[in-house]
């Protein structure tokens, strides 16, 4: 409340999981991977803010580090918002033998975002 | 990475571009794709880039794998669940067709048996193989008159054949015979149009781990009545027929698909 008081800084967003697609077309990838096109990667951004809510799934590290920054900001950083549960994608290509495979690479997508 | 990769937007749909937005050069442009190929051929695995040549060949079968894995996007599992195959911890499938130049060995045409090699050398040291089919195409064929019944079996079985796939553990010198092992066997009804599938697993795992024995398999196709050579071989397409379009050959051309699995278990959080 104070912060918004002096400066009407504005407020960085939660840590939550963002949008983000990356197209094979994109790094002409097109030619060798035969499907999917391209997937939803997502990614984690926001802060990790005192008192950290439920929701932001942290742990109890994250709690602790969280706010020992709260009061001695320069000291410690804050808690991280990365990826705490990930899922595979399934890949069709052909690799440099020209032979055709289908594989399943497991964390390739960003299922959920919390603070760690 | 930093410099090389912008993502457009906060929190609103982004799109992964390459950008050059502290130093703008061509030459680093080109390192930076350079790197963020690199990195991501390492992680698929892959010594270097593909570059496949024009029109590869899709088999249809992959393609069914894949939908048939994606077909819930919510319920990917990094390992195949692939029905009737005990191929649960297999997480790659691999297509190979043979090598078709042995097609015009005079051996290899000797009555209804057909001989293939599958060269599997492609498969990394580290990948363990859970499974392999072998899948053969069987035209149905449309027979009109009864067949003459020449004894007291039901004229039924004149339209059941056995295919049986063998193992050729040493190939046949000059004069002699190849020494094989039956792998597996089916009986199949010739009227019926079908793809069907022989676990040769056995055969490609020995292959994977000594390329020196690797001398194929043998596909046989006899009546179920008498063993005998069957009339209708053409029914199973084991070889290229004339009449046969190169398109429609590769759509029905024997094909060896392998399970592996590459040890790459999935991470467990630590609480």
């Amino acid at each position: 409340n104070s912060e918004r008081k002096k400066g009407g800084r504005k407020l960085k967003p939660n840590c939550r999981r963002r949008s983000l697609y990356v197209d094979f077309s994109d790094v002409g990838w097109n030619d060798w991977i035969v499907a999917p096109p391209g997937y939803n990667a997502f990614y984690c951004d926001g802060e990790c803010p005192f008192p950290l809510a439920d929701h932001l799934n942290s742990t109890n590290h994250a709690i602790v580090q969280t706010l020992v920054h709260s009061v001695k900001a320069s000291a410690v950083p804050q808690a991280c918002c990365v990826p705490t549960e990930l899922s595979p994608i399934s890949m069709l290509y052909l690799d440099e033998y020209d032979k055709v495979i289908l594989k399943n690479y497991q964390e390739m997508v960003v299922e959920g975002c919390g603070c760690r | 990475e930093s410099t090389a990769t912008r993502m457009s937007g906060d929190g609103e749909d982004s799109k992964l571009t390459v950008g050059t937005a502290s130093n703008g050069g061509k030459g680093s442009k080109q390192e930076v794709i350079q790197a963020f190929e690199s990195s991501l051929l390492s992680m698929f695995g892959l010594k270097s880039r593909p570059r496949p040549r024009k029109n590869p060949v899709i088999p249809q079968y992959m393609l069914d794998l894949y939908l048939e894995q994606v077909k819930n996007p919510d319920d990917i599992q990094v390992n195949f669940n692939i029905r009737d195959k005990s191929v649960s911890s297999a997480n790659t499938a691999r297509s190979f067709f043979h090598r078709e130049t042995e097609e015009d060995y005079e051996e290899s045409r000797v009555g209804s048996s057909r001989h293939y090699r599958f060269q599997i050398d492609t498969i990394p040291d580290n990948e363990v193989v859970t499974g392999a089919e072998l899948r053969l195409y069987c035209q149905g064929i449309n027979i009109s008159s009864p067949m003459t019944n020449t004894d007291d079996r039901p004229s039924e079985y004149q339209f059941l054949h056995r295919i049986n796939v063998h193992e050729i553990l040493e190939p046949a010198d000059e004069g002699g015979e190849s020494i094989k092992r039956l792998i597996d066997s089916k009986v199949v009804d010739i009227r019926n149009s079908s793809w069907e599938s022989f676990d040769i697993r056995p055969a490609v795992a020995k292959w994977k781990a000594s390329q020196e024995e690797n001398h194929g398999v043998e596909v046989e196709l006899t009546e179920v009545q008498n063993s005998q050579i069957s009339p209708h071989k053409d029914h199973v397409r084991l070889r290229r027929s004339s009449d046969l379009a190169a398109s429609e050959w590769q759509r029905q051309r024997p094909l060896l698909i392998t399970y592996t699995d590459d040890g790459k278990r999935p991470t467990r959080s630590k609480r």
